[in-house]
């Protein structure tokens, strides 16, 4: 068993659901925040067999989108008047995902 | 060190706690939702040394229920007519578990 | 690449975050609660190389304090008279952090 970890943007998270579900890909939901730009995410954790691993990532990467966001960058909030916060333009990836290895599983 | 991962019922949530309390085994909780039925359930994250590993299970699986839940399937909402929306019962189990190694853990 | 998981205090999230955005560390934020306190904490994923895991342990020791918190025992709460609820002063660490292995990370 595998270990899925997806960071998708909000406006992604109930079509993502919906093909989970579709195709019997068992998810649970976090409701998580960036740490750049402090806005909520969701972070979905999926265990899953290894050999089910690449189709769980392409039905990630068929429905989070990048999509472009207007910010005003944290950082400035510490700098003097020269740090003066002008809106900057960040793209906000359609998931960061990563793998790790499940030891053991079970269901109670 | 293991890390242990358990998906487990609200109404089970005190309950499980307070064993993990007498047991002294330590547990951060998180709010999480489930991917199909789209209600709310907690999953403790619990870093624990690998000979206790067993005994924590066992603290779950003894605490945790099965239940019947029933439910509209999010599926028929994307259906048409034909998909009219009739609940169905699902079973819902104590608890979803899964344990992980560790590479280091620090108390700082 | 390695996951690094850190809980700490609410109180030290804003200050721990600018230091991560201040280093480009890259982290997800989740809002987590103690299994003995039953207080709101901060629980921080962080994906990142190998050869950066030090800095980032670095950061969170440097940032993080510990510091003393009342509680009346969630334990007492099953006693009878004889448990009557005195408050005792628990030591919260500045930091619980582990590290783990991640198999394949990517970005769509
Ligand atoms: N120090 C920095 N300098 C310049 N630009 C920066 C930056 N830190 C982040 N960004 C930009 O801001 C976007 C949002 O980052 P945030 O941390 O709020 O939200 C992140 C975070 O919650 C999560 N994430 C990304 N990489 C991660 C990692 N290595 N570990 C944990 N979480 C990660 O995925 C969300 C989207 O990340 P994504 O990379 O697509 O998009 C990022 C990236 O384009
Ligand atoms: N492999 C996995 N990876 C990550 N999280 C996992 C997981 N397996 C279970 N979970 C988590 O545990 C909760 C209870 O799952 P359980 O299998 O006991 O109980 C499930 C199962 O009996 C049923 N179910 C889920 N998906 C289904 C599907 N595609 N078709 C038919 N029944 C489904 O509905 C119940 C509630 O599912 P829900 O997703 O709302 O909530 C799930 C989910 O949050
Ligand atoms: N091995 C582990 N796995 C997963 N999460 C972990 C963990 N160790 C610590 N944590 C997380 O870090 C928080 C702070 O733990 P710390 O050990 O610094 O500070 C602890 C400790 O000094 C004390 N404590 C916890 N359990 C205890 C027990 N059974 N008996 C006596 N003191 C306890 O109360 C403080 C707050 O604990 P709380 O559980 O509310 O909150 C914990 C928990 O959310």
């Amino acid at each position: 068993m595998k270990l899925i970890t997806a960071i998708v943007q909000d406006k992604d998270t109930n079509k993502l659901s919906n093909a989970f579900v579709k195709a019997n890909v068992r998810a649970t939901r976090l409701s998580t925040s960036g740490g750049f730009l402090r806005s909520g995410n969701t972070t979905f954790m999926i265990a899953i067999e290894k050999d089910r691993v690449q189709e769980v990532l392409d039905i990630i990467k068929s429905i989070s989108q990048t999509r472009n966001q207007f910010m005003v960058p944290p950082m400035n909030l510490d700098a003097g008047i020269e740090g003066a916060a002008y809106p900057i333009e960040v793209q906000v990836g359609g998931a960061t995902v990563f793998t790790q290895d499940i030891e053991s599983f079970h269901q109670f």
